[in-house]
């Protein structure tokens, strides 16, 4: 499902370079289970936006079911997301002005096929599955953190998508709700969806199969390569 | 340092009444080092907020070093915030076109008796106490989720505050970075600094020297109180 070969990612500051990713290689199959670990700063979250399509690289290459993600235009790239990711960022990116409802709402929109009300009613049942079906109507600045990460989370998931990509999804959550999280997220991966998790808890890594520990923006162990 | 009576915080939204915090009751005293923990929802954040003099109660009474912080108006109030406290945000609260350095800089301002280059310098100083001697020209966009979350931290003890509220320092942060925190604020706290921290990461509140647990906004544990 995921190749990725040589994938790198260099910001410009004015005249300072920062490597942010170096060169990372990786497969992930269909239906797998992967933790990313590593320090602050050492290039997760790098990586999720290019694997989220969200960012193109500086180098190398990405393929997403056989697409060529590195040379699709803006509206190509919009339409992949759309249809094949859900995406839970680090910092959330909930629409201030926008209920928990409308925002979980949102990706269905996009996809097309379903009423108002449909997408109202699938919005609804996503927030419940993660424990705010009594906090449907408050904004975002009218939840806790966990709460608003929790949202986060419903909005990834309501269009079951075929990979959810989670960046370090149990940051603001108490120890008893991120347990639950993670049941809710072996239970979807045993119907198949493929998952890709940043965690720096590894109480959350360990519910995942495989891991690749990233350190200054290269990938330094992958679990999966031992078993060569 | 701290009194709390029957602290009630209860927010309004259209007919509904949301009971974020039920009454609470506690003292804290100067060289504390206090950790809250509780689940999700719970009232924590509302808790610091109201301590931070960041918001006004509901009913009930909160004294801080003596003054009725209930019945400040908002210029005392804010400047009780500037000299006494020092508040790490659970979302961070960056100022987004400003530089690591300038948003950990400008607590100082408030105190004025500093020239620009000493501000800088010593912002400077507390960047590179949390490893971040090297981002000091980042933006927030430009940073990773726990390089913000440590320039939160940095800019809350720029001022050497008496008093330390943390809301979640670590949850974005590796171990490795998390246990370096944690040496400093015990570092801090043995020097003096009063530190209320919220958390839910056990490893983080053992170096703590007590326990409020927090739960749908009553206090229903306080290890303090063990001890009668
Ligand atoms: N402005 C607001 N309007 C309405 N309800 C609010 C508002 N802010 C918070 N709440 C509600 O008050 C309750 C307490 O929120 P608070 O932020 O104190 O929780 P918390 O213990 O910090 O949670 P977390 O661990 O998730 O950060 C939550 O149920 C939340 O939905
Ligand atoms: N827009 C940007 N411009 C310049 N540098 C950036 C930018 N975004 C990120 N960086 C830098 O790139 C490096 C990798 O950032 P990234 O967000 O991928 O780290 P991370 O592994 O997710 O860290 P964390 O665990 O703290 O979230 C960091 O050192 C960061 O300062
Ligand atoms: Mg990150
Ligand atoms: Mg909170």
């Amino acid at each position: 499902m995921i190749a990725v070969r040589n994938l790198v990612r260099t910001y410009l500051m004015g005249a300072i370079e920062v490597h942010a990713l170096q060169g990372v290689s990786f497969d992930i199959q269909r239906g797998e289970f992967v933790a990313i670990m590593g320090p602050s700063g050492s290039g997760k979250s790098t990586l999720m936006n290019l694997i989220g399509c969200l960012d193109t690289p500086t180098a190398g290459s990405y393929r997403l079911d056989g697409l060529p993600i590195e040379r699709l235009d803006a509206v190509l790239l919009a339409a992949v997301r759309n249809t094949k990711i859900g995406f839970v960022f680090q910092q959330f990116h909930l629409l201030a002005r926008h209920t928990a409802l409308e925002n979980v709402a949102l990706p269905l929109a996009y996809r097309g096929g379903m009423s108002r009300a449909e997408r109202l009613e699938r919005a609804a049942t996503a927030l419940e599955r993660v424990g705010l079906g009594d906090r449907k109507d408050h904004r975002p600045h009218e939840l806790s953190g966990g709460q608003q990460q929790r949202v986060a989370i419903a909005r990834a998931l309501v269009t079951r998508p075929a990979l959810l990509l989670a960046d370090e999804p149990t940051g603001a959550l108490d120890t008893h709700t991120s347990a639950e999280l993670m049941e809710l997220l072996v239970d979807l991966n045993g119907s198949g969806m493929t998952i890709v998790l940043v965690t720096h808890e590894p109480d959350v890594a360990r519910h995942a199969r495989r891991l690749l520990e990233i350190r200054d923006g290269l990938l330094m162990h992958d679990s999966a390569a031992i078993v060569a």
